[in-house]
């Protein structure tokens, strides 16, 4: 209906300024309708502003901004309609150190009530883990997984330097 | 409601049984560039009923199953079986722990059990319908779907809110 | 002409295979015509045999042996036509450790003859630059440059862990 | 012939001039998300003749001159300026060094220089052509622009074959 679909909209839009705020560590975000009169219509425009920088479309976004922001929308969607579990597919590949600890922090907020499976090659995103699994190619072409320490990210680490 | 375990057989690289236990927090899954991770993501999105082949990265749901490779015979079937702690009663079903099986045949047929009694796809789904879980593109990010999100046109963007009321 | 079309594809085929098999440490690679008969209409297919795999389409590999068989490619073709300099922006984003490696012995060979200029985050990757230069954002958001000591890589590298 | 330094000004983020100096062999960028690493690849496309707007990530040309930011007005022209040395007269010009410098207004009107003699468009492009370098697909290759490569149909990928050839 109209109006659950905008009352929903106005609590994400209001989640998403907030969690953008703590991931880019200051700034503002928007979620536009693009068609007010016309609620069950109209699309759904994102202006962000980096701290710092001017308020612009998310077309001109860095890699890695445009990796905080879909995350920023991910969680406050999260927060409208909570999930038992949250699958995470290497979603930290574009960022850099600052950004992957404040995505850190944000996923601890959530672990209290969500479950998340989270794959990343990065050490440093590894390190919020409660369990570790392995997943191995056999040389016969067969995955194979293998639950590992967390202290064993160490030795994963010392291994490529 | 919190995910127990896993078990995967025939699905994509998974040619040997494979179990994989979860933690309630965070579970990570390492490993080197081909392995099977994302594999195991689809399996997962796969057992809890997902439909669209382009989202399980293939194009026809024969490719789901092992396909073999230069030492190992292809699998006639693919079997993935989802455990889930369901004491808060989220999934609305009396069962305090839900066992939910896909299969798929080289010939194309389907089946579907929840503890061990066979249903349809339809069944599963509706499970999750209203938890949150399951279907819903915001419970989970797949790899390189990061772009996707924010390069989608405006109109094509309401769905996940749609989904969110 | 069709002749040269047709040669320069031969050549660029024979170096993907050789290229892909380095990158890949084994398996296989083929770039075959869809259209043999009509060579100047043709589209080009790739097909992928990663070590211990099948042979299959390249639709079906993971995120990092994507990025590791574009990065053939590209060099296949590098090798037919080379270019004095070459811009490579975060291709190692979904590489792992042992693929970060081989692309870096792939970058040393070239870098005989090709000036690079590349972007990336991780620091194992940037260790083979003879240059380095930090890009960073003022707080009026403005882009500033700094040549940086190779040496404090290291440090940058401390920063985070 | 090989890159010898990139004056940038208000390019994109580079609302003051940035000058790079390049090493033979490898020179690596680095710096936070945001900083404008991809914006300098986007300028040294640009001098060096790319007129395609969604490869340098703009929707329209005037989305190239810095837009200024909460604390700094817009600028009214983006200028880039790039150094080649030339002694192996891989560039077909009679000059050892080469300087070509490319200019944008707001009003949208361009500008060309090599070597200070003004010209157009074409006659930079005409530079590059036959060495390999500039407009080539396989001389670089954008931030996620992997995916784009492979994801091409058949019939697509051979453009970057035809440019080879
Ligand atoms: N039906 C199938 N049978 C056998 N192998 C398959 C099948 N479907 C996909 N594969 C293989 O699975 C591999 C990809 O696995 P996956 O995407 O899980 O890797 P990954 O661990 O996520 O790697 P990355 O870190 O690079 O993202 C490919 O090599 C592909 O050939
Ligand atoms: N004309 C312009 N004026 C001012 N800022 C601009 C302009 N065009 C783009 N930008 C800004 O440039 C920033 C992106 O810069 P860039 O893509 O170079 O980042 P990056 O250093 O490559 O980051 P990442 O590591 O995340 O890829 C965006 O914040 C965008 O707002
Ligand atoms: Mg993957
Ligand atoms: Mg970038």
């Amino acid at each position: 209906s109209e109006e659950l679909f905008h009352q929903t909209f106005n609590r994400i839009k209001v989640n998403f300024h907030k969690i953008f705020r703590r991931l880019f560590d200051g700034g503002k975000a928007e979620l536009n309708l693009t068609n007010p009169e016309n609620v069950l219509e109209s699309g759904i425009e994102i202006l962000v502003q980096p701290p710092s920088k001017a308020l612009q479309n998310e077309a001109l976004l860095s890699g890695g901004e445009a990796s905080m922001t879909a995350i920023a929308l991910l969680f406050a969607i999260f927060m409208v309609k909570p999930s038992p579990f949250c699958l995470l597919d290497e979603i930290d590949a574009a960022l850099d150190g600052p950004n992957v600890e404040r995505f850190k922090k944000m996923l601890l907020e959530f672990r209290e009530t969500t479950q998340f499976l989270i794959i990343s090659h990065n050490i440093n995103t590894l390190k919020v883990a409660d369990a570790l699994y392995g997943i191995s190619m056999e040389e016969d072409g067969v995955s194979t997984a293998l639950s590992l320490d967390v202290n064993e990210l160490e030795k994963l680490k010392k291994k490529y330097e | 409601m919190f995910l127990k375990n896993l078990k995967i057989y025939g699905f994509k690289t998974f040619g040997r049984k494979v179990v994989v236990d979860f933690q309630k927090g965070i579970t990570a899954i390492v490993g080197p560039n081909g392995a099977g991770k994302s594999n195991l993501i689809d399996a997962l999105n796969w057992v809890t009923g997902e439909t669209k082949l382009s989202d399980l990265r293939v194009r026809t749901s024969e490719q789901l199953i092992f396909h073999g490779s230069p030492s190992l015979k292809p699998l006639s079937l693919a079997e993935v079986s989802l455990t889930i702690e369901n004491t808060d009663n989220l999934l609305p079903i009396e069962y305090a722990e839900v066992n939910i099986t896909r299969r798929i045949y080289r010939d194309g047929t389907s089946e579907f059990f929840i503890n061990k009694n066979k249903c349809i796809l339809k069944d599963i789904t509706n499970l999750f319908l209203g938890t949150g879980a399951g279907r819903g593109a915001y419970a989970s990010m797949r790899q390189g779907e990061i772009d996707r999100i924010l390069k989608q046109k405006p109109e094509e963007r309401r769905e996940i809110f749609e989904e969110a009321a």
